[in-house]
């Protein structure tokens, strides 16, 4: 495992962290787009069935439980605990636009036409457009929480340390995949307007 | 094609 892989994973884990105790200290998930995070959910429900398959290390085990664990938290603070706060009428992104097509593609194009490998692919198809309503919903209010950019600038740096890990491994190992690498650039798209605006915003 | 893949990665 490289510096670059450790990095992109510390500051996952950090983004989802920053959003989970901004939620938690403000008792509030306004600015927070909960099709976001139960796309994410799905997103890590359907990469992580391997752990009952596919023991890799402690390390990617613990992860993923952390993961797995603090997206369902997330939700269940957005729907259940604050839902008062939810604004539900800005999270209008339609789900089934980026649902539909990202089934539609992983039955097409995977590896393997296994369940396990078709529902990995679809959470690799599924992670690189999750973060869309989110940016939806701030482009129609306008507005986000400086925490809400923090978290998704560590979102955003989590992608761009895991190109950087993929030019890694296939300089150090020969190893590269197609469908991550691709899915990983197209999602790391996403947030360069973002990051943009976090740092033209940030100096004003 | 890269078949048996192990996915190593989060």
């Amino acid at each position: 495992m490289n510096i670059f892989r450790i990095l992109g994973d510390v500051s996952h884990l950090l983004a989802i962290i920053i959003l989970l105790l901004k939620i938690v200290k403000s008792k509030s998930c306004a600015g927070i787009s909960g099709k976001s995070q139960i796309l994410f959910a799905l997103v890590f429900t359907t990469r992580y069935l391997d752990l009952f398959t596919n023991f890799i290390s402690v390390y990617n085990t613990v992860m993923k439980v952390v993961f797995l664990v603090c997206a369902y938290i997330t939700v269940y603070m957005i729907y259940v605990k604050f839902r008062k706060t939810f604004d539900s009428e800005n999270d209008s992104f339609r789900l089934e636009f980026l649902l539909v097509p990202v089934t539609g593609l992983s039955f097409l194009e995977n590896h393997s036409f296994t369940p396990l490998e078709i529902l990995w692919t679809f959470s690799i198809y599924l992670e690189s457009v999750a973060i869309l309503p989110q940016l939806f919903m701030i482009s129609k209010t306008g507005e986000a929480e400086t925490i809400t950019t923090h978290y998704l600038f560590f979102l955003g740096l989590y992608r761009a340390l895991y190109i950087a890990n993929w030019v890694w491994r296939y300089h150090t190992e020969n190893f590269y995949d197609q469908i991550a690498v691709v899915s990983g650039v197209v999602q790391t798209i996403f947030y360069c307007d973002f990051f943009y605006l976090y740092v033209t915003k940030g100096r004003q | 094609s890269q078949k048996g893949l192990k996915h190593d990665e989060l």
